[in-house]
């Protein structure tokens, strides 16, 4: 298993949310704030099959809207192996 | 060492951060929320001894009240490798 | 790369923050709560090359003031291996 862990801007969040549930992926959504810019933003944690990995992502990209300012990007994302997980 | 990431229903976040304090575990709480069913939770980061990680487990399974609904369980649990662990 | 995820006392997390940033380091605030004194805290995640980690803990150890109470640090630092970085 993998975590993705993908910091959105606040104005995606809700898209890429509901993209990534209709498509059977389980995420949480933790609010969080940019260093730099000091914006609100989202930053979602995902544990997923290492093998949809790269379809989340594209699921992701697609449903952000394109930047607006130069040198930011839609999203930054970060995949974490997972050691163990288990839901009690 | 280890990092254990655990999302818990808000109502049981108390009583589990309780329960791990006095077992002499460290933790820090984060607000989240569900993706798909929009609900506050807490996500509990805890940094521990890779022999006490099964002992963690047992501690969160034991102070969540049984879920209500078909299909919500009482916490999902990742379980991460940590590379290195400082405090300065 | 790997990833630090930090936990600061809040009084600190501007310093430590500004002093990251203008290093060229980037960083996401997340709002936190300590397990065991229940004081608010700020997470910090840091995305880095391998190289960089040691320049990094140093600056957040040079940018937190000395704790007033015994046993309490000035922050406590965790780093996790990054499978995979991209921004979209
Ligand atoms: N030290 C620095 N010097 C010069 N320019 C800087 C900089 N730090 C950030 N920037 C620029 O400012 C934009 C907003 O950064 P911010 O930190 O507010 O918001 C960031 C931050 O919250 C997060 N992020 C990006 N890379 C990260 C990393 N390696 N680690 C942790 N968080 C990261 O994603 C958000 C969007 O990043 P994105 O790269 O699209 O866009 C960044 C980047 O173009
Ligand atoms: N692999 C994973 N990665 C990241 N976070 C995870 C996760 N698995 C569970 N979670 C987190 O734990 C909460 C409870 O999940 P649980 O599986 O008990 O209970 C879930 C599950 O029974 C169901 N569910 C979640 N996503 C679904 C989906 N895409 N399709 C159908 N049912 C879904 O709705 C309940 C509430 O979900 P909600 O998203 O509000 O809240 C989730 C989510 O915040
Ligand atoms: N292994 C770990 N995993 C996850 N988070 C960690 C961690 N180690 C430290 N932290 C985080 O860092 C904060 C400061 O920890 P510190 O060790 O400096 O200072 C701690 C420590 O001196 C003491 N303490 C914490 N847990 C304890 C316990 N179970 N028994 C006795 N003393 C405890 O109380 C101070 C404040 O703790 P608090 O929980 O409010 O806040 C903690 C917690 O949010």
């Amino acid at each position: 298993m993998k975590m993705i862990i993908a910091i959105l801007r606040d104005s995606d969040s809700d898209n890429v949310a509901h993209a990534l549930i209709d498509a059977g992926f389980r995420a949480t959504r933790i609010a969080s704030t940019g260093g730099f810019l000091r914006r609100g933003s989202t930053t979602l944690m995902i544990g997923l099959d290492d093998e949809k990995v790269a379809q989340a992502i594209q699921l992701i990209r697609d449903n952000c809207a394109p930047p607006e300012e130069t040198g930011v990007k839609r999203a930054t994302v970060f995949v974490l192996k997972v050691d163990h997980f288990t839901q009690v």
